[in-house]
């Protein structure tokens, strides 16, 4: 048996929302931790790394691992079915081909059921090291969100640089070209508004705008978001998801010809 | 410009 409830269905929502646009399908792995969840785009230049703990569900309770391959359309079209404020309560039998989303709303007057038919997803699986970044930009996850935007409208691909005077975000294309410079923020007052840039190698590497653009559907799951870079790895885009977890994004970037 | 590399290049499949 697996049941996990969250308090809050807007979060279910809003990872929906961070991860439908890269993958059509995924597999939801669930055990004593929690759930997991990792997933290519069809291009393999992408790569969606999920977990939500099970200390974050209001209730959570998982016998036997579960591993459930789930349409992301046919997920997003029974989350809208959910209000923000209803709870929801995710439940599968062991060995199951359907899992069950179950909405309630805060004064338990409207309850809602909806099954949906689980798939054999054959997915590949990378394994991805532990790894220490040269570089570590955290930032807003809003105007992280802002520059993909403004930039995008330039180029197809942002050259990112962080050195010990801060991290650059450029681009060029047919209209001319643009230059972002972010320096770490002086004072730190509030930490969700800083930008703290940690440096032990210079690096530069150029990734396509579209993928970024693509990360910044889980702005509103975090207010800040970290970039990790080293050369010749992919990027990381990590947002952590408050008291339950964390999304990331793995990116290849773009290499000489 | 320079080419788009895949995660393969980099990590390899479990």
């Amino acid at each position: 048996m697996f049941e996990a409830r969250l308090l809050k269905s807007s979060i279910l929502k809003k990872v929906l929302e961070a991860i439908k646009d890269l993958l059509t399908q995924a597999t939801f792995d669930c055990d004593d931790n929690g759930i997991q969840l990792q997933a290519m785009d069809n291009s393999h230049v992408a790569l969606v790394s999920l977990l939500l703990r099970a200390d974050g569900f209001d209730k959570y309770r998982c016998d036997r691992n579960v591993t459930m391959g789930m349409n992301l359309g046919s997920m997003t079209k029974i989350l809208k079915c959910a209000g923000d404020k209803d709870t929801v309560t995710m439940k599968a039998q062991d060995n199951a081909d359907t899992v069950t989303f179950v909405f309630e709303s805060p004064n338990q007057e409207k309850v809602s059921d909806y099954e949906m038919k689980l798939m054999n997803l054959d997915l590949e699986h990378l394994g991805i090291p532990e790894t220490e970044y040269s570089c570590t930009i955290r930032m807003p996850s809003a105007e992280f969100a802002r520059m993909c935007r403004d930039l995008s409208q330039f180029g197809e691909s942002i050259v990112i640089s962080c050195t010990k005077e801060g991290v650059k975000f450029s681009t060029s294309g047919d209209i001319g070209s643009a230059n972002i410079k972010l320096a770490q923020t002086a004072s730190i007052d509030k930490e969700d508004e800083a930008v703290i840039i940690e440096m032990d190698e210079p690096v530069t590497l150029t990734f396509a705008c579209q993928y970024l653009n693509y990360f910044t559907k889980a702005t509103s799951l975090s207010p800040q978001v970290q970039l990790s870079m080293s050369a010749d790895v992919p990027l990381v885009v990590e947002y952590r998801i408050p008291d339950i977890g964390h999304i990331r994004y793995y990116l290849a970037p773009k290499i000489e010809e | 410009k320079g080419k788009q590399a895949t995660l393969m290049n980099f990590f390899k499949k479990k």
